[in-house]
């Protein structure tokens, strides 16, 4: 067990978040930083074990991560039923141990009408008789999935010795929270039965019970780990794998083409292309350079690669500039 | 920053997560000394940059000019150091993460 915080009480919850003034920050500026938050036990113990790395180094647990889980509370057929959350833990993380730590609180000391006497002895000796502690105290924890009923699956129980009043206890459940994870159930229930007739309703306080995980990321020395879980904002929205455009460009950067069709076409000629010269008799293989470089040239019947390749090299330099037309024609030329 | 050394050498960054925007979750250290490195890996390189033998021999190469349009070597950081930080998780649970490589230590020419 271990008392309260162990350094000097706390400073009182700032209000928002103050910014730091020198890079070590004292435990008072990090409790502070919390907020009403560094009342609770779980943020204090967590504090503490962040000065200890920061002053020695020391790995909490002999890992680099250690995450808490603070408890729900809710009644469970009269009875006050712990629940925790434990889903932000990371797949990389390889769990060390893990602890759950309660407190138990202290004695109440009775009314007045309910000092006890022994009942009609001679000097009834009015003694003030506290309550002694809990004959034992149950700890029992289920696992909870998505569909089942609050009940749950039953994860661990355990006697405990009656804790001595006003102190902190750990208890190791580390087979449990790795049992959960490894079955995928990382909802998880707590229940304090002391076997106390009216326990009283406990109410949400600093002293509500926590859970430590301790654990080994084993990707954070992956580049760029500290985005991982640190970086909450996306700057690409998910799915949207290219940096978007700049809003002034057009959604799309390619310019859309399309050839304006002027009503039926008559006849298989692409419109604005007339300058085309006149279809060849053998309208055969040609090369483009051949096409676009002298529109007048002889086209060649195809002749075998060897020598296509070979006579290319001829026409390409000696090619005469006639071309052969078709009688009629001629005869009309001549004729003009 | 004027009066720094032209050599590949650690300068001063200090980074507040308030700058980048995580301080609304991260409970501790509110920022820290980063530092970066900068300055150049020209030949001849002073010991001090502690250049890999790779470096030495691009920079001598780059030097000669046998290879056209060799750069020359990087000032990068070469030993780092951790960083403890206290955060919020998503469902504002405390969370104590060790990260490596968050600091430079010392830089060298790569």
């Amino acid at each position: 067990g271990h008392r309260g915080p162990s350094w000097p009480s706390l400073p009182s919850a700032a209000d928002g978040l103050q910014r730091d003034k020198d890079p070590q920050q004292s435990p008072g500026d990090a409790a502070a930083a919390l907020g009403q938050g560094a009342q609770d036990m779980v943020a204090v113990h967590m504090l503490r074990l962040y000065e200890k790395y920061n002053r020695r180094g020391a790995r909490p647990g002999g890992g680099n991560t250690v995450r808490s889980f603070r408890a729900r509370l809710e009644m469970v057929d009269q009875k006050p039923v712990y629940f925790f959350n434990l889903t932000s833990m990371q797949d990389s993380e390889m769990i060390l141990t893990a602890t759950f730590h309660f407190y138990s609180e202290p004695p109440r000391w009775p009314r007045a009408r309910e000092v006890f006497c022994k009942p009609r002895a001679k000097n009834a000796s009015c003694r003030l008789l506290t309550p002694g502690p809990p004959a034992h105290l149950h700890l029992i924890f289920r696992s909870l999935s998505q569909n089942t009923a609050t009940q749950g699956l039953l994860r661990g129980a355990m006697a405990l010795a009656p804790p001595p009043r006003g102190l902190w206890q750990a208890k190791d459940i580390s087979s449990i929270i790795k049992a959960s994870r490894r079955d995928g159930e990382l909802l998880l229930s707590a229940q304090l039965d002391s076997g106390e007739k009216d326990p009283g309703i406990p109410r949400p306080s600093p002293h509500m019970p926590y859970i430590l995980v301790y654990a080994n990321d084993l990707a954070i020395s992956e580049p760029n780990s500290v985005a991982v879980t640190l970086q909450r904002y996306d700057p690409f929205p998910a799915g949207d794998l290219e940096p978007r455009a700049a809003p002034n460009n057009s959604a799309d950067p390619r310019v859309r083409r399309a050839a304006q069709v002027s009503g039926p076409l008559q006849d298989n000629e692409l419109p604005g292309l007339d300058e085309r010269p006149a279809p060849a008799l053998h309208a055969q293989h040609y090369h483009k350079h051949e096409f676009w470089s002298s529109p007048f040239r002889a086209l060649k019947p195809r002749t075998g690669r060897k020598d296509r390749k070979k006579k290319d090299q001829d026409t390409f330099t000696t090619s005469s500039q006639v071309l052969n037309f078709d009688e009629k024609t001629m005869q009309k030329a001549r004729r003009r | 920053q004027w009066d720094e050394p032209r050599v590949c050498s650690r300068r001063y960054l200090k980074v507040d997560f308030a700058d980048i925007g995580w301080n609304e979750w991260i409970i501790s250290p509110k920022s820290f000394d980063a530092y970066y490195c900068a300055g150049a890996c020209e030949f001849p390189m002073p010991k001090i940059v502690r250049p890999s033998n790779h470096a030495t021999i691009q920079s001598i190469v780059r030097a000669v000019g046998i290879v056209p349009g060799i750069p020359e070597p990087c000032c990068v950081p070469d030993k780092m150091n951790s960083l403890g930080v206290l955060f919020l998780d998503e469902n504002r649970n405390v969370v104590l993460k060790v990260y490596p490589n968050m600091s430079v230590e010392t830089c060298a020419c790569r």
